[in-house]
């Protein structure tokens, strides 16, 4: 564990307690992509299936299943909880988009071909892009509550903060995850847009406005 | 040399 990729871990912890505490706050999860939080279900789920078979450190496994059961909280407070408040016109993004050639990719490049390791491969992948029905529900509204561009901003950071995290880990473990490094890179890029208008906007005290 | 990744990042 070294400080980028701690920091990485709550950056990612922060944007939930984010997103929570927005949907709590406002009693509504308006600007909220479903199917963005329906995907991360999904990488969760596909990515920490080794909880059942191995054990890699206390941190690591509290990690896991507060990731696994807080991406369910969010869906089933979209769901349920705060329904009538979610605008699926809004919410247009074809997911089978993202999870057909992620799934394809998994099957071409992974470490080995078995089931785990294909599922973990789709995590990875399938985490770099499943951001995308978000970005384009706010491209469509052209606005974002501030609140959301802070989750927003502590979502993007997290996989960010991983980079120098691997940097610092080929210099001092000799180790390398291509699979890992070229999504992480990916993940980081499709946000560059955002934050530029997080940090010349939001951060000046603005409103996040895209220009129409 | 490059080892092969371990999987203990979330």
């Amino acid at each position: 564990m070294n400080i980028f990729r701690l920091l990485g871990d709550l950056a990612h912890l922060a944007s939930i307690f984010i997103l929570v505490h927005k949907m709590h706050t406002t009693r509504s999860c308006r600007g909220i992509s479903f199917k963005t939080q329906a995907l991360y279900v999904l990488v969760f789920l596909t990515r920490y299936i080794d909880l059942l078979y191995t054990w890699i450190s206390l941190y690591n496994f509290v990690m896991k299943v507060f990731f696994i059961s807080s991406s369910g909280y969010i869906l089933y407070l979209m769901k349920y909880r705060f329904r009538p408040t979610h605008d699926p016109s809004l919410d247009t993004f074809k997911v089978e988009y993202l999870v057909g050639p992620c799934f394809v990719l998994a099957l071409i490049f992974n470490y080995r071909f078995e089931v785990t390791e294909i599922l973990w491969t789709f995590s990875i992948y399938l985490e770099a892009v499943a951001i995308f029905p978000q970005l384009f529900m706010m491209q469509r509204t052209g606005e974002a509550e501030t609140i959301t561009t802070h989750y927003l901003a502590a979502l993007g950071a997290y996989r960010a903060l991983y980079i120098p995290n691997w940097i610092y880990r080929y210099f001092t473990e000799g180790t390398v995850d291509p699979i890992a490094v070229v999504a992480g890179i990916v993940q980081t890029g499709l946000y560059l847009d955002f934050f530029y208008v997080y940090v010349t906007k939001v951060l000046q005290g603005q409103k996040f406005e895209l220009p129409a | 040399s490059v080892r092969p990744p371990v999987k203990d990042e979330l």
